[in-house]
């Protein structure tokens, strides 16, 4: 039967004329890489459910893009997660929000939706739910990578001038 | 953030999105990726959608939900209504777009901002990937 799939990396992340070659290559390595797992899911006969979850998997442990590890750092300077996963056969749903431990947030979203009776859980909550479900849990430093450091920190800089600038008295 | 969205060789859809939500953001905040109907939306009867923007825009407008609603309603195919629900983000101040799929494989991709990244592949070995201005 016929078969389809797309994917995006997320939105406003770089801007084309800011990338290098070498920057640029390397993105549309990924992304292929991320099509062509997705192909050989539905290739071979898979759901569009695994076809989904095995390309945000792969994703996710791409440090390049902004999910799982190499996402950006909240204000206090760790990762904070949310995935989301719908079926359209069944319209089920399910999603976690705001986690720091759960190494791979769209196969909790997917747990979420299977295996429980809600659609959103959050927080502490959802890491507990995706611990009993055996899903891998990492510590927070997993995420964080050196780009995404010196970003955070070049930020807080900025807001640190930017405050002593701003300060009248 | 990352999202996907499939149909497969049965005729099921489905959507999915993952992301690390705002640099910087504070008092836990979340956007829209993880809210069913704001960020990801599947139904096979009209589409599935997968969105990537300023989150609290996609949240106020339930922009995943809107596109479907505009084919389940209005009857639009699923470009027209992706195209009237990414003039309503545009139009709302709203930056980002999303990826979308219908149950006959058709593929949309709009965007009203820079730094795209978009791919998709079809079962008939059509391909593509692309990074947007």
């Amino acid at each position: 039967g016929k078969y389809a799939l797309a994917i995006h990396g997320g939105a406003g992340v770089m801007s084309r004329e800011r990338m290098s070659e070498d920057m640029q290559k390397r993105y549309i390595d990924k992304l292929d890489k991320a099509l062509r797992i997705g192909d050989s899911v539905l290739k071979t006969g898979g759901t569009s459910r695994e076809a989904v979850v095995s390309v945000i998997t792969y994703l996710e442990d791409c440090p390049l893009f902004n999910a799982g590890k190499g996402a950006v750092l909240t204000s206090e300077g760790r990762t904070e997660l949310d995935a989301s996963i719908m079926d359209g056969e069944t319209r089920n749903a399910g999603a976690i929000a705001g986690v720091t431990d759960i190494k791979n947030p769209i196969q909790a979203a997917l747990k979420v939706m299977e295996e429980s009776e809600h659609v959103m859980l959050s927080g502490d909550g959802a890491s507990e739910f995706a611990r009993s479900k055996g899903l891998t849990m990492v510590k927070n430093s997993y995420f964080k990578t050196r780009e995404r450091l010196d970003s955070f920190q070049n930020l807080k800089k900025r807001e640190k001038e930017q405050a002593r600038i701003d300060k009248h008295g | 953030t990352v999202g996907c969205v499939a149909l497969d060789s049965d005729g099921n859809i489905c959507a999915g999105t993952s992301t690390g939500g705002m640099m910087n953001k504070k008092f836990g905040r979340i956007g829209d990726s993880p809210i069913i109907g704001a960020g990801t939306w599947a139904d096979n009867q009209t589409c599935a959608v997968s969105c990537t923007g300023h989150g609290e825009y996609f949240i106020r407008l339930t922009v995943a939900r809107d596109i479907a609603a505009h084919m389940e309603y209005k009857n639009q195919i699923l470009r027209d209504a992706g195209n009237a629900v990414l003039e309503k983000l545009t139009l709302a101040g709203g930056t980002g777009g999303f990826i979308a799929i219908d149950k006959s494989g058709n593929i949309i991709m709009p965007f009203n901002t820079s730094g795209m990244f978009r791919g998709y592949v079809k079962s008939d070995g059509e391909k593509e990937i692309a990074i947007f201005r």
